[in-house]
């Protein structure tokens, strides 16, 4: 089977500050496929950082939903394939 | 030799096989190689002892790779055999606690995932045992334990990366685990289990927000703990328990070796703070690996003076 590929799927760090920020996510949370990577499950609480990977598509609707609600975020990673292949940069003894 | 095991790389499953019986080989006085069991697709658990033969010694035992996707994980207890093995009789610290105690390192732990990591998706997380009534694969081995097991909701989906297995130990890898410890619980006075990322040093509980007896020893050896590790290369760390730290979780391997009676049990969440997550470049592992061995020099110090 070939390996699954990343090709511009996404990692967001989104900081909810209120209840209303924390329910939003959790609502996206429910809607796409999230892949939590801190804390490494559905666990949104008021000020918590979350960090989450999404594939390029649902990114866009995910964005727009931030950005509609004025959520602060981030993209720590843009392209996760691209990282992925980038983590072996230490060359063969 | 292209190809060849690396410190200074991530290595796939047989080069780390490969890599055990070299260590074997080398360091025939200090190093024996115990098969604890096999996993859900019959690849060996191996656990290495580090130390003396003498079984009576105090021990500390310590786990790499529980969650597949955490490379930084495994590089460092094959740093860490690395390190014992070549200081030995050089440095003082290290001199001290193979001459008193054993270390007992379990490099992967969870193998078929590791290894799924490595073949088929870069992001699996649990392990690769079949859910009977689902299409979804894998347990998380460190919801799997009976400490607390299934007590939060999340856990229940086997869809879901932190499902915790039908029935707590119901994986063989964590029953391998939890058999040899408790069959080596006389010797065994500490409990490392070591993950990434976000550069946290943790302790007990998990599964409550209730502190353990001696959570004021815990969050002080933690503390001397991450200011070693800061020593290095001032990287930082935040310590404190589990469960306010980050947040409630359910039958973690940290909280049944507590509840079991190792009393002093610690989790690293190792480099980095999400800058690349998972994904930490393998130049950055040496640095990784060389902070933590100043902490965990310094618990199993601790250990070895205090603990009886």
């Amino acid at each position: 089977i070939a390996p699954v590929r990343f090709d511009k799927e996404k990692v967001f760090r989104v900081k909810p500050q209120d209840e209303k920020q924390a329910n939003i996510l959790k609502d996206l949370a429910k809607t796409n496929k999230l892949d939590f990577w801190y804390p490494d499950a559905t666990h949104i609480a008021v000020n918590m950082r979350v960090d989450f990977r999404v594939s390029e598509k649902e990114s866009q609707s995910i964005q727009f939903v931030l950005d509609q609600n004025k959520m602060h975020y981030e993209i720590l990673i843009h392209d996760l394939q691209e990282a992925i292949e980038k983590q072996f940069d230490v060359k063969e003894d | 030799i292209p190809g060849r095991h690396s410190y200074a790389k991530y290595n796939a499953w047989d080069k780390i096989v490969a890599w055990t019986e070299k260590m074997l080989h080398k360091h025939p006085d200090m190093v024996s190689r115990i098969k604890i069991g096999t996993t859900v697709e019959d690849n060996p658990l191996y656990v290495l002892k580090i130390g003396k033969k003498d079984e009576r010694r105090k021990a500390i035992f310590m786990d790499c790779g529980i969650h597949a996707r955490e490379w930084i994980s495994p590089a460092f207890c094959q740093w860490f055999v690395y390190q014992a093995t070549k200081t030995y009789g050089k440095n003082k610290i290290m001199t001290k606690l193979l001459d008193r105690m054993n270390f007992y390192v379990l490099p992967v732990f969870n193998i078929d995932g590791y290894i799924w990591s490595w073949t088929q998706n870069r992001m699996w997380r649990k392990n690769r045992s079949k859910n009977p009534g689902s299409k979804c694969i894998g347990t998380d081995l460190n919801r799997n334990f009976n400490a607390s097991w299934n007590s939060f909701p999340d856990t229940n989906d086997p869809c879901e990366e932190t499902y915790g297995g039908p029935t707590a130990e119901s994986e063989k890898e964590t029953k391998a685990v939890t058999d040899f410890i408790r069959s080596h619980l006389k010797s065994i006075k500490g409990y490392i289990t070591m993950h990434s990322y976000s550069q946290m040093l943790l302790f007990p509980y998990g599964y409550t927000s209730k502190l353990p007896p001696n959570q004021e020893e815990l969050a002080k050896v933690a503390k001397i703990g991450t200011d070693a590790l800061s020593t290095r290369y001032a990287t930082h760390y935040i310590y404190g328990p589990i469960a306010s730290t980050i947040y409630p979780t359910s039958g973690s391997s940290l909280d049944w070796a507590y509840k079991l009676g190792i009393k002093h049990t610690f989790a690293f969440e190792l480099r980095d703070k999400g800058k690349y997550g998972f994904l930490l470049p393998e130049s950055q592992i040496k640095s990784t690996c060389k902070e933590t061995m100043l902490a965990v020099k310094f618990i199993a110090k601790y250990i070895l003076q205090h603990i009886s």
